[in-house]
């Protein structure tokens, strides 16, 4: 059975998605059958995966009650990886979901058909707190929560977490985080060491070991469609998603 | 009267709150007067300025029609520079507003009063398409979209272009976009580049000449609630955003 983990923050731009890709690719690379779904209508992980998403179903349908899930599921160049892609037309979820009874667990229905098929489901959310980042709080097993080494990153997180506990109380009352990763993490400058310690004092022990370093192989590997570990291998980016990935392996089979 | 220009783009984290702050200070700086309204919820713009929110009146129940928007407005540490703050509180409009009439056009009312009072109001945005940013795309004379100079801020911009196009048309016939302005550019690598050449390629005219480095002081600044003018005046970042605040000037002394 797949344990599902929704990456989340709305304070944006703070590498959801690049966690998203290369996360899941590297739980892929390590044997265990994972699916991403892009759940954020800017479709940057469907990109960032090499797919283009006019040509495919999407999740707009799914979530309408309009295509069964497993219509949509496509293949990646990445073994044992499948994309459970997005598109613009996801926008219009949040006011057309509004007046669907149980409107924010239409992703938990769709995801909780696909979970014998999976060991991990991994859901990017858009930078906001609407519906469909509700839907992946409702979906999750547990969170992983991405924070930028800069000082507006800390700011969000505040309200983040009054959302969360909410989301707990009215729709999934199991869900946990699973860590608060940091990332772009510039040794050289003040700012990233000030955050970072910032994070290790309020949240200790909730926040992952591995570090996300600024690395510009990651923000280069999406215009070429593919997951770092296809693009550079070697590069700092893919060897600390690799890392990040094996610390969560080794939570879950403890788990 | 004051031209109102809105800070848009649902790509997250590519400058909108940066350009927000430094811009408006700059334009302040040169003697105009000058009001920043913060209508994101994380509120960035309005501790990127050193104030609280939570001491304060804000954006919120401005929007709901239950406080006059006078009182809400704040001086800052900048000669010249007022502010409308943002609070968290403000995520729930999303859903209050939608049952109100003409609840696209709130903001505008709100700013229609305010007009004679300054040279310039800027308006920062959320990173999203919700009724917050169709709020300032409906009040807003001019637009100023912001891209940060990477792949992934590339490929938002055609659903952005689109939902302009659709405000356009429903709710504010003379909106037209000032500018786009790359942001966090970084000539050392190639990604950079590329994207500079390919927003160059295709909005030509409507690229400003003024381009943001990336510059580690613009994103110290804010842990110390100061624009970059007040922190370090002699950065390339202090350099950039009075070049931008001179190039727009210098076309609304034409326009
Ligand atoms: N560790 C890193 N080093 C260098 N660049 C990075 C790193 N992580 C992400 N990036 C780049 O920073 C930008 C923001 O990252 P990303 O798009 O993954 O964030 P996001 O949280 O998904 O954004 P949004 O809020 O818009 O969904 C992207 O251009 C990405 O390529
Ligand atoms: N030119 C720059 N050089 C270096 N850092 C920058 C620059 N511009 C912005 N930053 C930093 O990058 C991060 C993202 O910028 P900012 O928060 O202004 O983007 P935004 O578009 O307002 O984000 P959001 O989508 O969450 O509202 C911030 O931590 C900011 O300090
Ligand atoms: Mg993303
Ligand atoms: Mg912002």
């Amino acid at each position: 059975m797949a344990t599902v983990y929704s990456i989340v923050n709305q304070k944006g731009g703070v590498g959801k998605t690049t966690t998203a890709v290369n996360l899941a690719s590297a739980t892929a690379m390590a044997g265990r059958s994972t699916l991403l779904i892009d759940s954020d209508p800017q479709a940057n992980a469907t990109s960032g995966l090499g797919l283009r998403s006019q040509e495919h179903k999407t999740l707009y349908p799914i979530l309408l009650g309009i295509e069964p899930v497993e219509s949509a599921i496509l293949k990646t160049e990445v073994p044992g990886l499948d994309l459970l892609p997005s598109d613009h037309h996801l926008i219009g979820t949040e006011v057309e979901l509004v007046s669907f009874k149980g409107r924010e667990a239409r992703l938990k229905q769709a995801i909780d058909r696909l979970r014998a098929k999976y060991d991990f489901i991994f859901v990017d959310c858009p930078p906001s707190l609407g519906l469909l980042t509700i839907n992946a709080l409702t979906a999750a097993d547990a969170l992983i929560i991405p924070i930028q080494c800069e000082y507006y990153a800390l700011e969000g997180l505040g309200n983040l977490l009054r959302t969360i506990e909410q989301v707990d109380q009215a729709f999934n009352k199991k869900l946990k985080i699973e860590g608060i990763l940091l990332t772009m993490y510039d040794g050289r400058n003040n700012i990233s060491h000030q955050v970072a310690q910032e994070v290790e004092k309020h949240f200790a022990s909730q926040v992952f070991k591995t570090i996300i370093p600024r690395n510009v192989r990651l923000s280069e590997a999406p215009s070429f469609g593919k997951p770092i570990h296809l693009y550079d291998p070697t590069s700092r980016g893919a060897i600390s998603y690799q890392e990040l990935a094996r610390e969560l392996l080794s939570r879950s089979a403890i788990g």
